[in-house]
């Protein structure tokens, strides 16, 4: 038996919105730990880690280690059903081909059930080796999809640069070049506003813009975007859900030909 | 100009 139950739907919505883009299904693996996902998008560019930790959700029961293969866009259907300040609780059977997710309203005027069915995906786990990053940045999340969003008007590669002095996003193309630079800020008052950079040694990276913009989907699941880079290594942008757990994207860089 | 390197080539399957 499998059941969790997360009094703010709207994160699990958000989460979805977040994948949706690069996924088209996925399998959620659940266990006593809480519900993990790991998947690439199907170019192989990418790759999406979810964590969820048991402790986060407000009721977690798994009495035997279960993977959900989903259709995110069947998902997602599923939970345009719900309220924004619904409860969701989800529900499987050992061995079950379906999965229940339940909707209850603040006021428990309101309850809708819904079943979707499972699929057998033919899922692929690869090891993600630890890295002693050269830089981490964390920053602004908003700020962070603004200048991607502004940047992927001038070509389809960004470069983002850190060295002591900051941080610096840059793309060219036909129409010309930008470049936003990033000092760090220390907000004390305002954490969530700081722009902090722990940097061992300069490193300047080339990624696509189609994947970071995917990537900020994510945006409204957290104020701060930790982004950690190495020469020749996947980016990893990570979103903290707070008190649920993380969603992190893999992006590998591009190289010159 | 610039060639997109799949995450396969850094992350191996387990």
């Amino acid at each position: 038996m499998f059941e969790a139950r997360l009094v703010n739907s709207s994160t699990f919505r958000k989460v979805l919105d977040a994948i949706k883009d690069l996924l088209n299904e996925a399998s959620f693996d659940c266990s006593e730990n809480g519900i993990q996902l790991q998947a690439m998008d199907s170019s192989h560019v990418s790759l999406v880690s979810l964590n969820l930790k048991s402790d986060g959700f407000d009721k977690f029961r798994c009495d035997r280690n279960l993977t959900m293969g989903m259709n995110l866009t069947s998902l997602g259907k599923v939970f345009k059903c719900s309220g924004a300040d619904d409860t969701v609780t989800m529900k499987a059977q050992d061995y079950a081909d379906t999965v229940t997710f339940m909707f209850e309203s603040k006021k428990q005027d309101k309850i809708s059930d819904y079943e979707m069915k499972l699929m057998n995906l033919d899922q692929e786990h690869l090891g993600i080796p630890d890295t002693e990053f050269s830089c981490i940045i964390k920053m602004p999340s908003i700020e962070f999809a603004r200048i991607i969003r502004d940047l992927s008007q001038f070509g389809e590669s960004i470069v983002i640069s850190c060295t002591k002095e900051g941080v610096k996003f840059s793309a060219q193309g036909d129409i010309g070049t930008g470049n936003v630079k990033l000092a760090q800020t220390h907000n004390f008052d305002k954490e969530e506003e700081s722009v902090t950079i722990d940097l061992q040694e300069p490193v300047a990276l080339t990624f696509a813009c189609q994947y970071l913009n995917s990537f900020t989907k994510a945006t409204p699941l957290s104020n701060q975007v930790k982004l950690s880079m190495c020469e020749n290594v996947p980016l990893v942008v990570e979103y903290q859900i707070p008190e649920l757990g993380h969603l992190r994207f893999y992006l590998a860089p591009k190289i010159e030909e | 100009m610039y060639q997109q390197q799949s995450i396969r080539s850094f992350f191996k399957p387990r």
